[in-house]
């Protein structure tokens, strides 16, 4: 199994959005998916059609005791192949709990471990913030993947990011590498997305992803229909370049 | 000093950008208003022309140092009646600092009384999270203003977010108000934020200020300028918007 955190402390730059339809897409391409949602907020598990508040067992059981395997957690989606492990609001309280461990830093990597045979792709949706759980998600997959709106105070907040992950490479995970930088909310017509999108490549070169998200109404509806936008309307731009993306990402041929 | 906490757990919804251009409306109408940035992110310092790195003197040292006042944290900034307390990245260290305090939800309510007597409105930037330093902003501002971008995601964490306000003036601050919910990023010819909008203001009523802040790319740029968009481009709909924030903020007469 091949786990992804999607991760930035800065909100708002299409975390959600990216998980949910990463996920999606690489299910619909017949990888047998699961999405792990990280954030008390719940927002992937709502994008998937679940209410936070109704799932009986969330990943929050599954870090805070030993007697909960994340296999229970496991719910369907609208897609055959994707599962979810959802979150809610009681999640806020594993920070905490966490803190207490001996392992605290490794405890969502152990329990990844025991569904590893059963999934081709693990994709983890994350708060915006550099917490013991966001840690726990990153050295858990082992790989990152940055979305990064292509505004100012995005830029500011990629150095950031990519020192925090220098220090999580050397204290906790030797293995960690970076999947990508992922432009998203780009819009074609404003200078100011342009110039941020040049400086991106220039300074990060390979680092950032063929693919660009642009942003797309239709991308911020499909979660109020309780959908991945490939399911909600397979044919529009956004559902295109997260398929783009999915293909990118498996190292399939990416047509530019 | 009438000080207002710009705070809601979801990332993105415009937080720093309505705490900039809200304080910069206030300074430019006459008000003596200081700015303090509670996000380690510094975007707040960023957005005011200074450089996080370089501010020797942060709320950080306020916060975990009894013997740094808030006075010296003070910059100038392109405003002349705006004063700054700026963070950085060393911010992040103050929540487990704050942990091991005995008043540790009130630090932030008596570092302000200091200053309250040269100041009319104070207004704190806030991180995307619920955390104590969070909890420091609100219980010192005793004020919050919550953006809310009119997307889906921004209503389901609405919700939690006025519940933890009452959680918040059950235990710590009996007086905390709501000073309203601004709605931000709003685009004029999309349903889903006609939608938003509409059900905004039938659940929430006079809850939700009539004055709403709408997509303006210049909004976006004035920060790469180190500017906010008061003095960027004074005559843009964002300046133009934001100033009418001030006067429904200030019981002004609102021309809707
Ligand atoms: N490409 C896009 N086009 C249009 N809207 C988008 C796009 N990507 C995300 N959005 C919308 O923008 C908002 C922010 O995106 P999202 O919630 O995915 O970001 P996030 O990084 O997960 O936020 P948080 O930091 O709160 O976790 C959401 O309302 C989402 O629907
Ligand atoms: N009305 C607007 N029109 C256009 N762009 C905007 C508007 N408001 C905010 N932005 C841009 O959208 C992005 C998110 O806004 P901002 O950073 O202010 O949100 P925030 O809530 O402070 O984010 P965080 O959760 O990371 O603190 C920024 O790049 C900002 O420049
Ligand atoms: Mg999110
Ligand atoms: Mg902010």
């Amino acid at each position: 199994m091949r786990t992804i955190a999607i991760t930035n402390q800065k909100g708002g730059c299409g975390k959600t959005t990216t998980a949910v339809n990463l996920a999606a897409a690489l299910a619909m391409r017949g990888y047998r998916t699961l999405i792990v949602d990280l954030d008390p907020q719940g927002h992937a598990t709502l994008a998937m059609g679940a209410v936070p508040e109704h799932c009986e067992w969330t990943i929050y059981n599954v870090i805070t005791r030993a007697d909960v395997p994340l296999a229970m957690t496991l719910r369907p989606t609208p897609i055959e192949k994707l599962l979810l492990s959802p979150s809610n609001v009681l999640l806020s309280g594993a920070e905490s709990a966490l803190a207490q461990m001996s392992d605290r830093e490794y405890v969502l990597r152990n329990r990844l471990d025991a569904v590893a045979h059963r999934f081709d792709y693990c994709i983890i949706d994350c708060s915006p913030s550099l917490s013991l759980l966001t840690l726990n998600a990153v050295i858990g997959a082992g790989e990152v993947l940055i979305p990064v709106q292509t505004h100012y105070y995005a830029i500011e907040g990629l150095r950031q990011m990519l020192e925090t992950v220098d220090v999580v490479r050397e204290r906790f995970c030797p293995s960690l590498t970076v999947a990508g930088i992922l432009l998203t909310l780009a819009e074609h017509r404003t200078l100011l997305c342009q110039q941020v999108e040049e400086q991106m490549r220039e300074y990060f070169k390979d680092l950032v992803f063929k693919t660009v998200i642009h942003r797309s109404i239709r991308l911020a509806e499909a979660p109020s229909a309780g959908q991945s936008v490939i399911t909600y309307d397979p044919r529009c731009s956004g559902a295109m370049e997260y398929t783009q993306l999915a293909k990118e990402i498996c190292y399939e041929e990416v047509r530019v």
